[in-house]
């Protein structure tokens, strides 16, 4: 798709979540440590601009479409 | 942990929402 290190590593922990209501911003941050906040915010960005993913039961919820 | 009718309701249509935005980048 060509995503950047940041959005492959979001997008893939959005992906690999099989909870319903999907993955929260705060278990990614807790899962990639190593990353800002604000990374992590323009990744999911650039990531529902894209249409990969999409805000589930609330705005800090995703799930990979 | 189960979701109410309406939240997999509303799941379902932002999930289209993005399928829609998906094909737009690709078209």
């Amino acid at each position: 798709y060509g995503f950047t290190a940041n959005q492959n590593q979001v997008f893939n922990l959005i992906k690999s979540c099989s909870l319903a209501e999907g993955i929260s911003v705060q278990n990614l941050r807790t899962a990639l440590k190593y990353m800002s906040l604000y990374d992590i915010r323009n990744s999911l960005q650039f990531l529902i601009n894209e249409g990969h993913i999409f805000s589930t039961v609330d705005e800090n919820h995703f799930k990979a479409t | 942990n189960t979701l109410t009718p309406e939240q997999k309701r509303k799941i379902e249509e932002n999930r289209l929402k993005a399928l829609a935005r998906r094909a737009e980048r690709l078209a």
